[in-house]
């Protein structure tokens, strides 16, 4: 009779290390290891197969709120949907607003940009290119404007050109700067002030291979304006993501979407189960 | 704060004594937790906390401070050392133009570091030209152009696709025009991706530049030694720079990138301007990654 009641401490020493080397964090990676165990003491799993197999389902139930009903592809109840995309510098905005928009298009929805990053060298310009790439129209004004102002005027563009999503891009800034937050709820204020119920999302941009202060962006940008969803980027390199885990798990924020490479079509619908299967290639 | 949890594992040892190998693995198991929460690789760690356990065990208690403040100075002293003893600055030979390579992942930082670099070395006297070698991201000639114009710093960029053809361009340009120095901003590229790291490679061996720097976000977590790995073994880079350190990510990459390539951190980029570089400070970044 073989009496496997308790897992084998190498796998778990194993599993550990895994969640570490892939950013899920030392308490995060501890809450969900702990979970392994519950699991396992009630029943026996006799070989590491079973376990890791058990730890996976595990993994994708955590992230699985990430799949919510209010799939902003499916359900869009105003016109136009604004959606305002934030995060730190150089994350990949831009980019996937840019894809964003290319998936909207192709879905037959009408889309309008918004170039609201008026600080950054040539950011209207690089907007511009991809608005070209997918085609959308776009809205932006000189370096140094407002870009509060840039936000207004495209609401107002959106609905005079009965566009369905409008899309802000803004400026990259970091979490810590409270100058650059502020400026963040201004321009969200000013959306709500020329649609009531605007941004309806609001989508965070978080790198892939950023440690455990994607956790603070993801807090104080909740805490600042809110965050809907979660745009994971740069997925096509070897980083993990494993940062997801604490965001879903402290702030509830799910992955609507990632990014896995340059190009148009390199934004994929976030799934948890494809996600926690390539944790452990 | 490490200090505090500290002298609570040593409260008994105040004085006299050695330092234990029990109060020592006992304060080595909060180090672990301080260092993987600011992002230092987790085999890099088990190295660190190994070496230091070494050091630590067996030395007398001093009188002067207590027992926890001791191991944190070897902690910290092991840590400095490891970050390099002093500044590495940016190596020039008689060569004109000498030439700065800047290459990373995307988003990084490396077109903003060129424009903080420019004005570094135009402020010691010399007469930079950037070289616009990003060729494929959307703007990124436009930005480079942008970026020369605020720091009234000469851009060399054309049309064509051919990078390496673009820089020795630059480097005539630069030779016929008298410009000292070439700082070349490369697109940024995967290092699974073996074209574009291919391409660096070209541009290596042709220009042969006197430094080559791989730019890193600070905030960069446990993959921070893979693609530093990879982008050493390829281009044998000469040094780092550290970007986005104004934020509060603790920079535990710093440490990850140095114990996995022996290079220097050269810089640290302190904000979005081009005057907001720092020379880097090992002993700085050591008490930033302890917390
Ligand atoms: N490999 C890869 N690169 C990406 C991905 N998403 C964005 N990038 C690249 O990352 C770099 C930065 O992207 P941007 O879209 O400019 O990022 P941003 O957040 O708008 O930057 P700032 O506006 O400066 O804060 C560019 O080189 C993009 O091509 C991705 O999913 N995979
Ligand atoms: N706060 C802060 N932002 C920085 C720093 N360095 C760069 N940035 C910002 O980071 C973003 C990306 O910078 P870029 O210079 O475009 O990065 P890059 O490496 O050239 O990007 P790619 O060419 O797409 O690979 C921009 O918003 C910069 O303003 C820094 O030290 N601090
Ligand atoms: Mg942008
Ligand atoms: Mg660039």
């Amino acid at each position: 009779l073989k009496s496997s009641s308790r897992i084998d401490e190498n796998t778990l020493d194993e599993i550990e290390e895994l969640l570490i080397l892939s950013d899920v964090g030392l308490d995060t990676t501890e809450h969900l290891i702990e979970r392994l165990r519950e699991k396992y003491k009630d029943g026996i799993i006799d070989n590491e197969e079973e376990v890791f197999n058990l730890f996976k389902a595990i993994l994708a139930e955590e992230l699985n709120s990430s799949v919510s009903a209010n799939d902003p592809e499916n359900v869009i109840n105003t016109k136009p949907h604004v959606i305002s995309v934030i995060g730190v510098n150089g994350t990949g905005k831009t980019t996937s607003i840019g894809k964003l928009a290319g998936r909207y298009q192709q879905k037959n929805y009408n889309v309008l940009l918004a170039a609201a990053d008026t600080f950054r060298a040539a950011a209207t310009e690089q907007l511009s290119i991809w608005g070209e790439r997918v085609r959308s129209d776009i809205i932006k004004t000189s370096p140094g404007g407002d870009p509060a102002a840039v936000a207004f005027d495209a609401v107002n563009a959106a609905k005079a050109r009965h566009k369905d999503i409008l899309i802000i891009d803004t400026a990259g800034r970091l979490h810590t700067k409270s100058n650059l937050m502020q400026e963040l709820q201004k321009i969200h204020r000013v959306l709500d002030k020329a649609m009531p119920g605007a941004p309806h999302e609001i989508l965070l941009v978080i790198d892939a291979n950023t440690g455990q202060n994607g956790l603070a962006q993801a807090r104080t940008f909740m805490q600042a304006v809110g965050v809907t969803g979660i745009i994971l980027t740069k997925l096509d390199g070897t980083a993990k993501g494993g940062i997801v885990f604490s965001i879903q798990k402290q702030l509830k924020v799910p992955v609507k979407y990632i990014g896995i490479g340059e190009k148009p079509d390199d934004l994929q619908r976030f799934d948890p189960g494809e996600f926690v299967e390539a944790l452990f290639q | 704060e490490i200090s505090e949890k500290f002298d609570g594992i040593f409260k008994r040892l105040r004085g006299h004594g050695k330092l234990s190998e029990k109060n020592i693995s006992e304060s080595m198991r909060e180090v672990r937790r301080v260092l993987l929460e600011a992002d230092v690789n987790y085999k890099v760690v088990k190295q660190f906390i190994a070496s230091v356990e070494k050091k630590a065990v067996g030395q007398d208690v001093l009188k002067s401070i207590t027992p926890g403040q001791q191991v944190i100075k070897i902690i910290h002293d092991e840590l400095a050392g490891l970050m390099g003893e002093k500044q590495e600055p940016l190596t020039f030979s008689n060569r004109i133009p000498g030439t700065i390579m800047l290459v990373g992942l995307q988003g990084s930082g490396k077109t903003t570091t060129a424009g903080k670099l420019a004005t570094f070395i135009q402020q010691k006297g010399r007469k930079p030209l950037l070289v616009a070698a990003d060729v494929y991201r959307p703007a990124a000639v436009e930005q480079l152009r942008i970026v020369g114009r605020e720091i009234d710093t000469m851009v060399y960029s054309d049309e064509g696709k051919d990078v390496v053809k673009i820089c020795k361009e630059a480097e005539s340009f630069a030779k016929e025009h008298l410009h000292d120095t070439l700082i070349i901003d490369t697109a940024g590229r995967l290092h699974v991706d073996e074209t574009m790291m291919d391409e660096l490679d070209r541009l290596k061996s042709e220009l042969h530049p006197e430094e080559i720097l791989f730019v890193a976000d600070g905030m960069t977590g446990q993959d921070a030694v893979n693609t530093a790995k990879v982008f050493t073994e390829a281009l044998d880079f000469t040094g780092v720079i550290l970007t986005k350190m104004d934020g509060d990510a603790r920079g535990g990459a710093a440490l990850s990138v140095r114990a996995v390539t022996g290079k220097p951190i050269k810089f640290l980029g302190v904000g979005e301007k081009y005057n907001q570089i720092e020379v880097f400070h090992p002993a700085r970044m050591a008490s930033r990654i302890l917390g």
